[in-house]
């Protein structure tokens, strides 16, 4: 699956 | 994106360039670390390992650039520039900063979300970040007089990861199963390690004395 969200973080 | 995250992101960013200027315009690194500028490059180094595969929007890609050319050029700077080398306090910066990576590593092989190579390598990014601050607090505590742009710099540091807990608590209240106690407790642990500076910051400019902090 994609990279999970919270990795949308610095 | 929201408020929190975003002021987060500027106030880190401010800290950065406030460095960058004392570094790059006045050639000085006086008060600050070489150590905590080492283990922040390794932090930005092992987090951002997805730059190049993972694409999340052009300002993610463009701070990840930034952060990673910054906390490299400061290191190079306080270890090549010729100028700048000379107001590096070596002999007062020596704090063992592998005591700090060796313990994240280990830490990270234990606990993660998954145990791949990106993923540990994430999470000790984070678990270093936590702690990568302590020879600079250190080194502050032994410089006798902390030029604004030295106190400036840390304060912004410190508080951009309390605008991110505040970005976390918001998350959790707005997402769903928005949770990651990892990021969570170490973010946590990071400002908490800054609240003595904070207290002393706050006071010195309240009171419109030179910071010190107490040894």
């Amino acid at each position: 699956e994609s990279e999970p969200s919270y990795k949308d973080e610095l | 994106m929201n408020a929190f995250r975003l002021a987060g992101d500027m106030t880190h960013l401010i800290s950065v360039l406030v460095l960058l200027l004392k570094i790059h315009t006045i050639k000085s690194c006086a008060g600050i670390s070489l150590k905590t500028q080492e283990l922040y490059a390794l932090v930005f180094a092992t987090r951002y390992l997805d730059i190049f595969t993972d694409f999340i929007s052009l300002y993610n890609t463009v701070m990840k650039l930034i952060f990673l050319g910054s906390s490299f050029s400061i290191v190079w700077y306080m270890r090549r520039h010729k100028l700048v080398q000379r107001s590096y306090d070596k002999d007062h910066d020596t704090f063992r900063h592998q005591l700090l990576v060796l313990p994240c590593l280990i830490l990270a092989l234990l606990i993660h979300e998954q145990f791949t190579f990106k993923e540990v390598m994430w999470t000790f990014s984070i678990y270093l970040e936590a702690v990568a601050i302590l020879p600079q607090l250190v080194l502050l505590q032994r410089t006798r007089n902390i030029d604004n742009l030295t106190g400036q710099y840390v304060f912004f540091l410190g508080a951009y990861r309390s605008l991110y807990i505040l970005n976390w608590i918001y998350r959790y209240f707005t997402e769903p199963h928005y949770v990651h106690w990892i990021t969570w407790i170490s973010g946590l642990v990071q400002t908490l390690l800054y609240a003595d500076f904070f207290y002393y910051y706050i006071s010195s400019w309240k009171n419109n004395v030179k910071l010190t902090l107490p040894a």
